[in-house]
């Protein structure tokens, strides 16, 4: 996070604010509600109180204006810039404009503005521009039907004006850190040659043309699967991917979500109804057998026959010596197995049943 | 001859938007030199390079396809670095 040069604050803890004029995009109600909602964001984690005034001057102004304003920061028309906000102070302290000549949603298209209000406040109380991808003070606009206050947003929020008294504050996600020696991962799936790592609402992906392990949102490849995955695997001779979350499925050919998913996996897979999720799964594309792995238990699918092989479920540590209790994710690379547990990473050869090499969970992230 | 091979039109639309993003978001002063004629450590390649280093873009002072990408996508109008 970015504190504003000179580090300006509000000295009171009641700060009053009040919405000038309304976009035509959006029932007034609507409007209310998503600045209303923005400020409870920052209340909540801060002794900062906000209450609505309806006439005269108020600390924070918020406003609907078109391209030059008189602000010496006129808005450029549809898309690039779509509102900006003052730091806190007298007269235009702490107001707040957005661009009329934008269109303001209340759901995931652009551009929602409970999202984009809970951005701007931040500036109207301090705060400059984060470089955290998972930070709403992040400086570009990202949408993924959530808005919440990331741990980074939270720490600099509370750098200025200290924590909340109230104790059940809520929790803050965390944008995972690649070198993060606790960091562990959702699920794992090989992508077209690439590997692609996937946790909380982030997916992390080593791409050999910079160094840097590239961590973006999941939504940006895929806005319709759910924010969190549980297990992905890559069946490659379809160039498909499918993704798990709960009982349900989704597959997708690159970016494009293909169409009558989701799926349950109860019909497709034939699992039984005990089964409420997969934690990880592997599809082998010698063999065209897929791995599926439940708690302690294992099942393989043939991609061919479209069946679940007879047998199954097996005891994942009858089968993966050294691999024992539940399984957080899994891929196969240049014919080996990586199972991932919590921090930890086994390189495991299939073909003589055992693991070759202990490794951290972001062995690959080069850190 | 055929005339000196002209800029593709999205080039010099890239040119421009190079030139705005950076005037607006990271403190370039518009001096009127555009980008392209721009030496190394001109002050267009180093506001360049420090939109680059705050997006954890690859840091090349060049506006490869990454950046401009970046730089395309909606935002927030309040400069990354301080006025």
């Amino acid at each position: 996070f970015v504190l504003t040069d000179g580090n300006p604050r509000w000295e009171k803890t009641h700060l009053t604010y009040r919405i000038e004029n309304y976009t035509p995009d959006l029932p007034q109600a609507d409007v209310d509600s998503a600045i209303e909602k923005a400020f409870q964001l920052w209340s909540d984690v801060t002794p900062l109180k906000f209450t609505k005034v309806f006439e005269d001057q108020a600390d924070i102004m918020i406003s609907f204006v078109w391209g030059d304003h008189r602000d010496n920061s006129p808005f450029d028309g549809p898309g690039g810039n779509l509102a900006h906000a003052f730091q806190p102070g007298p007269g235009i302290g702490g107001d707040v404009h957005f661009d009329e000549d934008e269109g303001w949603t209340n759901n995931l298209r652009n551009y929602n503005l409970y999202r984009v209000a809970a951005h701007e406040l931040g500036h109207s109380l301090g705060l400059s521009h984060s470089t955290d991808i998972g930070a709403l003070m992040y400086p570009n606009y990202f949408f993924t039907g959530d808005v919440q206050l990331s741990q980074d947003d939270v720490n600099g929020i509370q750098a200025i004006y200290g924590p909340s008294s109230n104790p059940n504050k809520p929790i803050a996600p965390q944008t995972p850190q690649a070198c993060d020696s606790k960091l562990t991962f959702d699920a794992i799936t090989t992508i077209r040659g690439e590997v692609m790592f996937f946790k909380d609402k982030f997916y992390m992906r080593i791409n050999p043309f910079y160094p840097e392990v590239e961590l973006n949102f999941i939504s940006v490849f895929w806005p319709h699967l759910p924010n969190t995955l549980e297990a992905a695997y890559e069946v490659a001779n379809r160039d498909e991917i499918r993704f798990f979350k709960g009982s349900k499925y989704w597959a997708a050919r690159g970016q494009n979500v293909l169409r009558g998913y989701p799926k349950d996996i109860y019909t497709s897979f034939g699992f039984p109804k005990t089964v409420k999720n997969i934690d990880a799964a592997v599809s082998e594309e010698d063999t065209g057998k897929t791995y599926f792995f439940v708690a302690n238990k294992y099942w393989r699918y043939d991609e061919y026959k479209r069946s679940m092989d007879a047998g199954y479920p097996k005891i994942i540590a009858h089968d993966f010596p050294g691999i024992g209790h539940k399984v957080d994710a899994v891929f196969k690379k240049d014919g080996f197995f990586y199972f991932f547990q919590g921090t930890r990473q086994y390189k495991y050869d299939p073909k003589n049943r055992r693991i070759l090499t202990l490794l951290k969970a972001n062995s690959w992230f080069n850190c | 001859s055929h005339g000196f091979p002209a800029a593709s039109k999205t080039q010099e639309q890239d040119v421009e938007m190079v030139q705005k993003y950076l005037e607006n978001y990271y403190n370039l002063k518009n001096d009127g030199d555009q980008i392209e004629r721009q030496k190394k450590s001109s002050p267009v390649v180093e506001k360049l390079k420090q939109m680059q280093e705050f997006f954890g873009l690859k840091i090349t002072g060049k506006p490869d396809a990454e950046t401009l990408n970046v730089m395309k996508q909606p935002r927030c109008g309040v400069p990354d670095m301080a006025q």
